[in-house]
């Protein structure tokens, strides 16, 4: 359930 | 990025830089809590490992060198250059009974059991409930300064933003992180009560006197 993405958030 | 994410991040560095400049220029951290500002260091200290294996974008690095170093900046102020102003009577929370929990917690639900994600994942979860001891502690003095309150409602405000920033990244993007979420909607659910007598009382009062 998640989209696998880079940690771009702070 | 989105506008919700930069207004956000621009209230959290707005929040950081407001304490911290109020420790300096007063010379006194009275009515703050240490313990929340520890909880924060490691909050960033857990989440941002990353600096040292991936590069993202200068705004992020920046970003995350800033946040870092107010973090053990203030921590820096409070417990040693200021060290007689601390409140330490009031500021009593067990913040033991924070980071457990949230520590098994991270191991037991995650997205991938690797010491990067955990960590990270740890930092939401503790960030979501890092500003317990300052709340606490506010309602245990009955009182907050100004500045201290608009400290809060910056901080509080960024999180909320964020709930903004994913709804709109799930609708355009896809994007999708339910420990990110949970945590958040639980950290800005903590600040309801403070924005409620943030804006009630917050203009007429010189202090915030929340109800004991």
């Amino acid at each position: 359930h998640r989209t696998p993405q880079v940690k771009d958030e702070l | 990025m989105n506008i919700f994410r930069l207004t956000g991040d621009l209230s959290h560095l707005a929040a950081i830089i407001i304490l911290l400049l109020k420790i300096w220029k007063t010379r006194s951290c009275a009515g703050i809590s240490g313990k929340s500002q520890i909880l924060f260091a490691l909050v960033f200290t857990s989440r941002y490992l990353d600096l040292l294996t991936s590069f993202i974008s200068l705004y992020n690095t920046t970003m995350k060198v800033i946040y870092i170093g107010c973090a053990y900046a203030t921590v820096y102020l409070i417990y040693a250059k200021f060290k007689a102003t601390y409140d330490g009577n009031h500021d009593t929370f067990r913040v033991e009974f924070l980071v457990v929990p949230v520590g098994g917690l991270a191991f037991l639900v995650n997205h991938d059991f690797s010491p990067l994600e955990i960590l990270w994942t740890f930092s939401i979860y503790l960030e979501s409930v890092a500003i317990l001891p300052q709340l606490f502690m506010i309602s245990k003095t009955g009182e907050a300064e100004t500045i201290t309150t608009h400290y809060l409602f910056f901080l509080g405000l960024y999180r909320a933003l964020y709930l903004i920033n994913w709804i709109w990244r799930f609708y355009f993007e896809g994007f999708f992180d339910m420990i990110a979420i949970v945590a958040g909607v639980v950290q800005t659910i903590l600040y309801c009560d403070f924005f409620y007598l943030y804006v009630t009382k917050g203009e007429g009062r010189s202090q915030l006197s929340i109800p004991t």
